[in-house]
């Protein structure tokens, strides 16, 4: 079964032009799981973040100056608890 | 969870559940809906759409998928709860028995079975179909990226391992040849609407291309109506836009194709986030989402039946 235990998903703010041509360059590293997609000013994009390249991409949204908030602190924190309710709705 | 009246809507259920649910539920409205299987997934397991008739020989029909991206897993959710709702208020509601009493609904709630099987059993983040891709270890295609309509352009990815890889060919995916054999075979399909999560948009075609088709300015105005009355429930805001204006340019998907032959209501949802959770929606937020989403396909489905072509 997969884990996801410290992905974290990212809500990137693209502000500009520049910013939504330097996010390209993160779509390129299929490591990261976009879970909207489409870059532009007006829309948030997604991106779920494994926990080994946090660091990394954070970093490199601040080198870029792209406003970032952590939308889902950890993935598996949730899977836990969807999974736990499922297991009680079916026993319920 | 034998009778469709204690089925729990207000929960995430696994594929084995969801197919006993259409079972009961066709058992309960046996001269409304029956199970049609448009044949079997890459991994063989069947693919069923419930088919709502009240008689006639290949009516003007509707068609409803969710689905088609595993992990999207409320789209399935407030599938099933349609569905019920749908069969529950034939005969009671004069507008869905009159839909009903002139047109059939294909609903086909689980359009990626192996997939959704695969997010229970093992990946709960896995979007695509599970077909082995020759000469990779990555496994899957899009199944929206793999339709006949600008297949391979901009917005898909040669790559397959990744999560919007076009596949090898278009309706290389059994999944997706399996609902294009169906749709070309009956003929007479007047809408075609795909749901999918999350963004809380209504979009219209195309996706390849930012060409406005030529029922622009009508699939505008029918999708921001059928959006005003979803937000009349609980104010969720929605957009509307044709997919490359209001997302990107995403080649290969489903509504393109059916617009293209001739399928002029064709309409793709991207169901509600409340912007905390993304795919991961809590299960208490399946029965606000499917009631919402029904007042908005209800809307479309009025009009469909309103302006035959």
């Amino acid at each position: 079964k997969e884990l996801f235990n410290g992905d974290q998903v990212l809500r990137i703010h693209a502000e500009s032009e520049d910013h939504i041509h330097i996010l390209k360059e993160l779509d390129e590293d299929s490591g990261l799981d976009f879970w909207t997609h489409g870059f532009s000013t007006e829309r948030p994009v997604d991106v779920r973040v494994p926990h080994a390249s946090l660091y990394a991409v954070k970093d490199f949204l601040k080198e870029n100056n792209i406003p970032f908030t952590v939308m889902i602190n950890n993935v598996q924190d949730l899977l836990d608890e969807q999974k736990a309710e499922m297991v009680s709705n079916a026993e319920t | 969870e034998r009778n469709a009246k204690i089925f729990d809507f207000a929960a995430y259920h696994d594929l084995d559940t969801i197919y006993s649910f259409m079972d009961t539920l066709v058992a309960s409205h046996p001269n409304l809906i029956s199970k049609i299987n448009i044949g079997n997934s890459y991994e063989n397991r069947p693919m069923y759409a419930l088919k709502f008739s009240t008689g006639g020989e290949n009516r003007p029909a509707i068609w409803i998928d969710a689905g088609i991206h595993a992990r999207e897993w409320v789209t399935q959710a407030s599938a099933v709860w349609i569905a019920n709702k749908m069969a529950s208020d034939y005969g009671v509601d004069p507008s869905v028995t009159s839909l009903l009493g002139q047109m059939d609904v294909y609903l086909m709630i689980v359009t990626n079975p192996d997939g959704y099987s695969f997010t229970h059993t093992d990946n709960r983040m896995w979007r695509k179909t599970r077909s082995v891709n020759p000469g990779s270890s990555c496994r899957g295609t899009d199944p929206n990226r793999n339709w006949d309509a600008g297949f391979g352009g901009p917005g898909a990815s040669k790559n397959p391992c990744s999560d919007s890889y076009h596949g090898p060919y278009a309706h290389s995916e059994v999944e997706v040849k399996n609902v294009v054999d169906l749709i070309k075979g009956h003929g007479n399909f007047k809408s075609f609407i795909s749901i999918h999560s999350y963004s809380q948009l209504l979009m219209y075609p195309y996706g390849y291309t930012c060409t406005n088709i030529p029922d622009q300015s009508e699939l505008h105005a029918v999708g921001t109506a059928a959006i005003k009355e979803l937000m009349s429930l609980y104010n969720t805001k929605y957009q509307v836009g044709s997919i490359c204006k209001i997302i990107y340019q995403a080649s290969g998907g489903s509504i393109d194709w059916t617009y293209n032959i001739g399928i002029k209501y064709s309409f793709a949802f991207e169901l509600r986030d409340t912007g905390l959770y993304g795919f991961l929606l809590p299960a208490n937020q399946i029965i606000p989402t499917a009631e919402e989403t029904w007042l908005g396909l209800k809307n479309i489905m009025e009009y469909v039946r309103d302006h035959p072509y």
